[in-house]
């Protein structure tokens, strides 16, 4: 489970569409 | 790509930003919610400023961690930028991958793993198949696939994205030793110790040249000592130097610092199975002291 936690934490969110 | 913010709503965003940031969410919601309703009002819904108005606000639930309410507002956005932009916008690969991120958050991978897929797609036409957005794509596909126990695949996009990281930004680039640590994760799931074994000592050379320039029998990376420790450790020739010698090995090593100690501890962990006490302990301490 802390193992998955961490992959979540990991996920990459992408800022592409608030950039400017 | 065709789209640029508006000012008026780059100004709305950085008036959001600096609410949001001071936890003023009870302002930036209706604030959001109002440019929303306004802007519906005259361009209609199916205009790229409403998409962005509620990625805007979907960031604000975002980061009040209500990802459910964030993924109904990207889900609209996703959408209208389909409808108005193109299906193979990069703006629709950026929804798709935080839409699923924002699934994966909520431990809903099965549902998060075809949106990611599909930004993938998008991506690798888009960029070509050997970007290194196209690996930040493998890799988050990599994660909800290994937190669904599906190794194979999760094997596949890792050493994907390995091979494109080594290659457009160089072996040094943070993300190749944490890519080589998620894959050996994966591969100690899949029993391949080996392998894992491998990749951590990669990982810990790397370090070793970038800061020391070379491998030779005085510049020799941790786990060698660690291992040359092990093998006096059963010969009984005790090696004198401390273990607080390699703290300073560890502290001169200053690339990739939390990813270095991951990968120590991992390493020390891999040696304690195999019964590889005093390399494992070697490694620990470095790690400890290295926090």
């Amino acid at each position: 489970d802390q193992q998955n936690v961490n992959r979540q934490q990991q996920l990459e969110w992408d800022d592409s569409t608030l950039t400017y | 790509g065709g789209y640029e913010i508006p000012a008026r709503l780059r100004t709305l965003h950085n008036l959001v930003i600096q609410y949001a940031s001071q936890g003023r969410y009870e302002v930036a919601v209706p604030l959001c919610k109002q440019a929303l309703e306004d802007l519906e009002k005259t361009s209609g819904h199916d205009h790229p400023d409403v998409a962005t108005m509620l990625n805007i606000l979907a960031l604000v639930y975002r980061d009040q961690n209500k990802y459910k309410e964030a993924a109904h507002l990207l889900n609209d956005a996703l959408s209208i930028r389909e409808k108005t932009l193109g299906k193979d916008h990069p703006a629709v690969a950026a929804t798709l991958n935080n839409l699923a991120v924002l699934y994966g958050k909520r431990g809903k991978y099965r549902e998060a793993e075809p949106l990611c897929k599909r930004a993938l797609e998008i991506r690798e036409k888009v960029l070509g198949k050997d970007h290194p957005d196209v690996a930040k794509q493998l890799n988050n596909l990599a994660l909800l696939c290994q937190n669904q126990g599906k190794y194979d695949e999760v094997e596949y996009y890792y050493c994907r994205a390995l091979e494109i990281y080594q290659a457009r930004l160089g072996p040094d680039d943070p993300n190749v030793a944490k890519t080589k640590n998620n894959l050996a994760s994966c591969y100690l799931k899949q029993g391949k110790f080996k392998a894992a074994e491998q990749l951590y000592k990669d990982i810990l050379t790397q370090a070793h040249v970038k800061e020391f320039g070379s491998v030779d029998d005085d510049h020799k990376p941790i786990w060698m000592h660690a291992e040359e420790r092990e093998e006096m450790s059963k010969t009984s020739h005790n090696d004198s130097t401390p273990y607080s010698e390699y703290g300073g090995w560890y502290k001169a090593c200053r690339v990739n610092s939390p990813t270095v100690n991951t990968t120590l501890r991992n390493l020390g962990a891999l040696y304690r199975r195999q019964g590889k006490l005093e390399a494992a302990e070697t490694l620990e301490e470095c790690a400890m002291r290295s926090r």
